[in-house]
């Protein structure tokens, strides 16, 4: 299966 | 104080359909440079970003920056209240807890106030980065929303390809599988019903379809829609709001375990 990644991976809080 | 006064009013509307059922609550932020939003649906698997553009108003007053947090399905409720033909305006005083919308006919016969309870929300900012993407493919809107419906009829992921023969969009289900490829058309009337094909190096990203779809409801908003891809990057979906601004949606790749 795959596995969902987040878009917190990708982009950092300011 | 701030007050935005927009003639064409079912731009708002629309902006709103397309993600009240993405992101619950969300901050407006209001500058000199527009009106625009940034917000994660609940799971951070998606980021909606709006921007309307100060010059795309009819009048534009923001005396200072101000934040202004919503909730989507509430505003959404209030702007269905406006005819399409509307214009609409919204006000706010510094420091408020309320929203007013005010929509006014065509013929200014009928002039609707509607005040909304603003609410205060903690929301994390994101820094997205400006990147150079691998590919970009720019289709009519309305054929991208056709084939993502399609492919969530027969599989939960699309795997996105682009190569020198074009996009090719691909799910695979209980009941069998599906591939639609898309190639370069720039041979038509009207150049919003061009698939233009930017390759650099080929990519290949596999994605959530139910979140494909939802972007998908942003497409009264635009003809065409792009799509930028990069290995290891969210894919940007983005839908230009003529004259000012967008509607971007990221979404985070899936990966193979």
């Amino acid at each position: 299966g795959d596995t969902q990644r987040s878009i917190t991976e990708f982009f950092r809080v300011t | 104080m701030l007050e935005f006064r927009l003639v064409q009013g079912s731009l708002l509307k629309k902006v709103m359909e397309a993600i009240k059922d993405l992101v619950t609550d969300a901050n407006f932020e209001c500058s000199s440079t527009g009106f625009s939003l940034q917000a994660m649906d609940s799971s951070h698997v998606a980021l909606v970003a709006l921007l309307l553009r100060s010059e795309g108003f009819e009048h534009y007053r923001c005396d200072r920056n101000l934040s202004m947090g919503m909730n989507l399905n509430n505003m959404s409720k209030m702007l269905k209240c406006a005819g399409n033909d509307d214009i609409i305006t919204i006000k706010a005083d510094d420091g408020g807890d309320i929203v007013t919308f005010m929509f006014e006919s065509p013929s200014q016969d009928k002039i609707s106030d509607f005040e909304m309870k603003l609410m205060d929300i903690s929301s994390e900012q994101l820094g997205i980065p400006e990147s150079e993407y691998q590919s970009i493919v720019r289709m009519p809107a309305a054929e991208f929303q056709r084939i993502c419906k399609d492919l969530s009829s027969i599989g939960d992921t699309v795997i996105i390809s682009v190569t020198k023969e074009g996009v090719k969009f691909s799910t695979r289900g209980d009941i069998g599988s599906a591939n639609i490829v898309c190639r370069q058309n720039t041979s038509v009337d009207k150049p919003e019903e061009a698939t233009v094909i930017e390759m650099k190096e080929p990519v290949s990203l596999t994605f959530a379809l139910r979140y494909m779809n939802s972007f998908t409801k942003a497409t009264p908003l635009s003809n065409s829609v792009s799509l930028s891809m990069s290995s290891d990057l969210p894919l940007v979906v983005e839908y230009k709001i003529a004259d000012m601004g967008y509607l971007r949606f990221y979404l985070a790749p899936k990966i193979e375990d």
